[in-house]
């Protein structure tokens, strides 16, 4: 049966939507059928993957609320075999609405049930906080969490805070929790910075790091305007060539034939 | 009496804090009398002034509650005339308690009474969504709200929605919420992205950019991890003199004498 993974990282701005998008569409390319869940009020996975959220009928919290299955509301996007589920405004009022329902911490997962059939991997994008949407998606995501870890001071400092979430979050609500593996993103080479703090992350999280870093690279913050992925906007540049890496590197920790 | 901003952008990692920590600490180095209050459960302003949130007693958590008086929690920090009120791993909380309370958007407002009296300038530092606690940093905006704009696709593609939901704010909550003034963030001069996105920004919201586009510059993200602000760490930096000039325009447009 197919993976479920949640991209999170209550930390603002360290690539999670990039990651989710790119790696997704790195799977897809390799011909695996893989779709991205968009969980976040701000749309950008959804807007990164072409399409507008002020314009869709059906969304994501279309799909909390039981109005609709998931198979009535996937889009395709621009590559083939990868399907996004998208999120759209009316997503922000979800938050102060699931606090007051029963079992609000699984209703994503429930929502969701039957994706696996259909897809080979899931990505679950969530926004900058830890909130009960982004505990939502850790309850969902079956196969684990992939954290994306911006390589400079202030995101490190949040890192040790989030694995000790994580750990709540799998003892209350979701067993099968795991941390898939940290992605270092924005590795700037000609700084002290980024190396310090990825050898810091290696130190502390042995054998969770994934091999490759993603580089800070202008071609991959230029994807989104054009609404495809780095593969769709710059296929030789180093920001395509690590996140097919990553993805190469995902299959074998997900341990996916 | 003194001013009170808001710091706010619900992107995330856009530079949210480290405009509120250095335009504060320019400030302060000019003579000015002023506080920092971090609102944001990730206590980075906090660490980024050289505090441990964890170890602290009190934080703007209590100050919500009732059970201090801003006075009683008021750090002093490494720089002279820049005071803190700091956050602590249990505002994370706040957000799902205040929406069962009444008048629970302008809980922060009655809390923070007074401190215009004792600081020329406050900054309310939000965390990266449009929730409860940043709508409570909006209503306790007296004299408005500072938007960091990151000079890239995503970060842009936000700002429309930010603007719609300070309206809505303005309407319900706040008659005096107005926008300050925007600012660029971690401009690069060797991408077209950069200067195509503060080319836009103008143009759609004529007036109201800073002259001054924050360059990128590891010198920034290096600061935080050192506890103390960019005059602290690389005073003669092109972070630093962008942030004295930010300063200087933000008295100008705030009309201080
Ligand atoms: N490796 C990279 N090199 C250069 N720019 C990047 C890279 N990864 C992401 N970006 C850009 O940095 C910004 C932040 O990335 P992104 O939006 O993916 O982060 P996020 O964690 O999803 O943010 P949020 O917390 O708001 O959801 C975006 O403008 C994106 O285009
Ligand atoms: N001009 C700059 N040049 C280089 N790095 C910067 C610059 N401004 C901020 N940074 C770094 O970028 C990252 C994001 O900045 P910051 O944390 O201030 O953003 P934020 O909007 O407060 O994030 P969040 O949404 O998580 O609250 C941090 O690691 C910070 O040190
Ligand atoms: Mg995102
Ligand atoms: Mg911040």
């Amino acid at each position: 049966a197919g993976r479920i993974l949640a991209v999170a990282n209550q930390k603002g701005g360290v690539g999670k939507t990039t990651t989710a998008v790119n790696v997704a569409a790195a799977l897809a390319r390799s011909g695996y059928s893989v779709l991205v869940v968009d969980f976040d009020p701000q749309a950008n996975a959804t807007s990164s993957l072409g399409l507008d959220p002020r314009v869709l009928q059906g969304n994501v919290y279309h799909l909390l609320s039981g109005e609709v299955q998931p198979s009535d509301i996937v889009q395709e996007t621009s590559t083939p075999g990868l399907y996004l589920i998208p999120a759209g405004p009316d997503l922000a009022g979800a938050e102060v609405e699931l606090v007051s329902m029963g079992g609000r911490e699984s209703i994503l997962r429930d929502a969701l049930a039957g994706v696996e059939q259909q897809y080979d991997v899931t990505f679950v994008d969530c926004p900058p906080s830890l909130s009960l949407l982004t505990v939502n998606a850790l309850v969902a995501a079956r196969n684990g969490v992939l954290v994306p870890v911006q390589t400079e001071y202030l995101p490190l400092e949040g890192l040790s805070r989030l694995m000790e979430t994580l750990e709540v979050v799998r003892l209350r609500f979701n067993r099968m929790l795991r941390v898939v593996g940290i992605l270092m993103t924005m590795y700037d080479a000609r700084t002290n910075l980024s190396a310090e703090v990825v050898q810091e992350v290696r130190a502390h999280f042995p054998g969770l790091v994934f091999q490759e870093a993603i580089p800070r690279s202008v071609r991959l913050s230029e994807a989104p305007s054009r609404g495809v992925s780095i593969f769709g906007h710059a296929p030789t540049s180093a920001g395509a060539l690590s996140y097919a890496l990553v993805a190469e590197e995902l299959v074998y920790r997900l341990g996916i034939p």
